[in-house]
């Protein structure tokens, strides 16, 4: 049996809205580490992670060793919308059964409880390895989500640039370009922070439809960080709660080649 | 111009 009881129901509404629009089924693996997922977009241009630890939940118990749950995003948050910000989740799944069972509670007051039907996801798991960064830039997801949504008006990619002293976000279309500069401000008041950590400097360009879908998930923390390394995927996370220790949810994008 | 490379091209199918 698989039984999960998170206080703060909303963080998982969070975590389900910041990927929606990217996955469409998803497999949730449990085990008694946690809760994990992976998945491409339909496209395989970029990756979702997600790790929930055990310490995120009030409650934790998985039996087997290992449990894959299948669930349908669209089902899914369509069930959360059920779930007011301050309930408590519990969700509930036999060890064969065919339904994982999501329970909404505040206080003793009002309980909802929805049982998902499961499905049946072949999803292909990469690995994903271990990586340090030339560049780390941390900055408030307020001002990321801007960032990208802002530049999206004016084309279809973003090169980031990132160099010690500050990162540029710049763009390149039709009408002309433009960029933002963000200094590395490590002594300004936490909500404000930006910190730009460069062992060598780094400049990529990437698709801004993604990077705004992955901006979806800002609510789920204060900050998010951007790790940077020339040709390769860059790195979204957002810990949960800013907090590490409880887990993350990670995007990678797939750069774009310079011809 | 530029391409969208695949993220497949970068980690490793399991």
């Amino acid at each position: 049996m698989f039984e999960a009881v998170l206080s703060n129901g909303s963080t998982l509404k969070k975590i389900f809205e910041g990927i929606k629009d990217l996955c469409t089924d998803v497999n949730f693996d449990v085990s008694s580490e946690g809760i994990k997922l992976q998945a491409m977009d339909s496209s395989h241009v970029s990756l979702v992670s997600l790790e929930l630890h055990t310490d995120v939940f009030e409650q934790f118990r998985c039996d087997r060793d290992s449990m894959t749950l299948g669930l349908n995003m669209k089902s899914v948050t369509q069930i959360f919308k059920i779930c007011g910000n301050d309930d408590s989740v519990t969700m509930r799944a036999e060890d064969e059964g065919e339904t994982l069972e999501f329970t909404f509670e505040k206080g003793e007051d009002r309980v909802s409880t929805f049982e998902l039907k499961l499905m049946d996801i072949d999803s292909e798991h990469l690995g994903i390895p271990d990586t340090e960064y030339q560049c780390n830039v941390k900055l408030p997801c307020s001002e990321y989500q801007r960032i990208c949504r802002d530049m999206a008006g004016f084309g279809d990619n973003m090169t980031i640039d990132c160099q010690k002293g500050g990162v540029t976000f710049s763009v390149d279309g039709e009408v002309g370009k433009g960029k933002i500069f963000l200094k590395h401000q490590p002594n300004v008041e936490e909500k404000h922070k930006v910190i730009v950590t460069v062992k060598e400097g780094v400049e990529l360009d990437f698709a801004l439809r993604y990077l705004n879908n992955f901006a979806k998930a800002a609510p789920l923390s204060d900050h998010v960080q951007l790790g940077l390394n020339s040709d390769t995927p860059l790195s979204v996370r957002f810990d949960i709660e800013d907090k590490a220790t409880l887990g993350s949810l990670k995007f990678f994008l797939a750069p774009k080649i310079k011809e | 111009a530029a391409n969208q490379s695949s993220i497949t091209n970068f980690f490793q199918r399991k």
